[in-house]
């Protein structure tokens, strides 16, 4: 791998992007889904995180355009350069530019050029890395059409960004133990109500590898995010997500990237309008709405589109209540009220967990509306809790659900 | 077979104008053709090590045929 001269970084985390126009070879969600995925290439290796912007000034402007386009470098028709891209800076810097007398797709035929590959590259430039000469990385200068399903970065680009950024922050939940391997034991019984426990410490002993599938009746089990689906309930942790489903009795395990590729693994919340058949993923300070398999477009957005404050950088839970029409996000011990009808978030809030959740004091990981009653999640135990008459019911470990 | 001769022009000027883009050569327009081609032959040579052919500093077909696959435009070396 090699840097640029100088060695050019962004000096933050946060670094900003925004798509200037499209290709007509492409669907435009399209467009934004190789884009979103190209990023989150380099997000997953790095601490940088990428919010797209709708209007004004970006670090990176990403544009198509042909031959002679306001910079020193001209494209050249079909074949030959692609695209390009500049080094971190102000003004030009950072911006990525591909040549729109190519032919773009999402696909990876013979017939066209893979955006989503190009642009992984182009944005390797864009955050500073030049060229590799290692054949098989993806900042070797020569586009090489492969399978994208399953991208992985070469060590050489990930040694290379890393050089640069340093790897990625630890996951802000809790390192845990690794565990060995034993049979999945009996439910614990369901203890008597008290108050959630403090959030666990890590313990002693090598933290788990990061993102191993994790085992579906580990006692210790956490979840990231959860979600009903269209009448499923889907469970999400790291890059899996587990698929409990009222019409089979086992529990389908997967990876998030087998339903939505382009979409960013380790949610901090997932809620479902189910009325509008429409589930939001959060992230950071982001939200995508997926409806099924497809993402719409126009996503990510800011989560001050819903009303947060700029203070709050991230959620940690919702859920949506299907009778009062109200989405609560949760966010440290404080919560919030949406009102999916006016799409505003009601007067009144942030208000105390505490004071209207029964039993739930401590921040919650997870939460779900089931059979009228509501789960909060909070690393390997969930709290039942009749919200009408704000009755903490009992407390069961947080896999329950998958029948151990 | 021979590079017909128009071919052969055909082809330095396509990899004269690909060292520019993307080994920072700059012809210089001095009346020493000797000199212009040595420079030329070391920036082949630059090229050539970087995709890990065969350096000689010859436009050879290997040589041309990588400069002609679709690749990115940001330079590969740069001043």
């Amino acid at each position: 791998y090699s840097a640029f001269p100088h060695r050019p970084t962004w000096r933050k985390e946060d670094v900003t992007y925004r798509i200037l126009n499209y290709t007509p070879d492409m669907l435009q969600a399209d467009v934004e889904e190789a884009i979103a995925r190209a990023f989150q290439v380099w997000s997953s290796v790095t601490p940088l995180r990428f919010t797209r912007l709708y209007g004004g000034q970006a670090d990176i402007m990403i544009s198509f355009a042909a031959g002679f386009h306001g910079d020193f470098y001209s494209f050249d028709g079909p074949g030959g350069t692609l695209a390009h891209a500049y080094p971190p800076g102000g003004g030009i810097g950072g911006d990525a530019h591909f040549d729109e007398d190519e032919n773009w797709t999402k696909f990876t035929t013979y017939s066209g050029y893979n955006l989503f590959l190009v642009a992984a590259h182009e944005l390797g430039h864009s955050l500073g890395l030049s060229h590799s000469n290692v054949f098989g990385a993806l900042m070797y200068p020569i586009y090489m059409a492969r399978d994208t399903r399953n991208f992985q970065l070469h060590q050489d680009d990930i040694d290379g960004i890393q050089a640069l950024y340093g790897p990625p922050r630890e996951s802000p939940a809790l390192p845990t133990k690794a565990f060995p391997p034993q049979e999945p034991t009996e439910m614990a019984p369901a203890e008597t109500p008290t108050e959630m426990s403090p959030r666990e410490e890590p313990t002693e002993g090598t933290p788990s590898k990061p993102h191993q599938r994790p085992d579906d009746c580990d006692p210790h089990l956490s979840f990231d995010a959860i979600t009903t689906l269209r009448g499923e309930t889907l469970f999400f942790k790291d890059s899996y997500v587990w698929r409990k489903s009222p019409y089979f009795s086992d529990i389908e395990h997967d990876t998030i990237f087998s339903f939505w590729p382009s979409l960013i693994a380790g949610f901090d919340a997932a809620y479902e309008v189910d009325n509008k058949d429409r589930v939001l993923f959060f992230k950071d300070n982001q939200y995508w709405a997926v409806s099924g398999y497809s993402i719409e477009s126009g996503f990510p957005k800011p989560i001050q589109n819903l009303g947060f404050p700029t203070s709050v950088r991230k959620i940690d839970a919702a859920v949506h209540d299907q009778n009062t029409k109200r989405t609560y996000f949760f966010v440290g011990n404080k919560y919030w009220s949406f009102n999916e009808n006016t799409q505003s978030m009601e007067r009144g809030y942030p208000r105390k967990i505490a004071a209207d959740f029964q039993g739930i004091s401590h921040p919650v990981d997870a939460a779900l509306q089931k059979n009228g009653y509501f789960y909060f999640f909070h690393g390997s135990n969930q709290y039942e809790v009749d919200i009408k008459k704000k009755k903490l019911i009992r407390i069961m470990k947080s896999n329950s659900w998958f029948n151990c | 077979f021979p590079v017909a001769p128009e071919k052969e022009k055909e082809d330095m000027q396509f990899a004269k104008k690909y060292l520019e883009n993307f080994y920072d050569f700059k012809e210089e327009k001095t009346l020493f053709k000797a000199k212009d081609l040595n420079q030329m032959s070391d920036k082949i040579r630059e090229m050539q090590s970087f995709f890990g052919l065969e350096v000689n500093g010859e436009l050879n077909p290997k040589t041309l045929d990588m400069m002609k696959q679709p690749r990115c435009g940001t330079p590969d070396v740069r001043s």
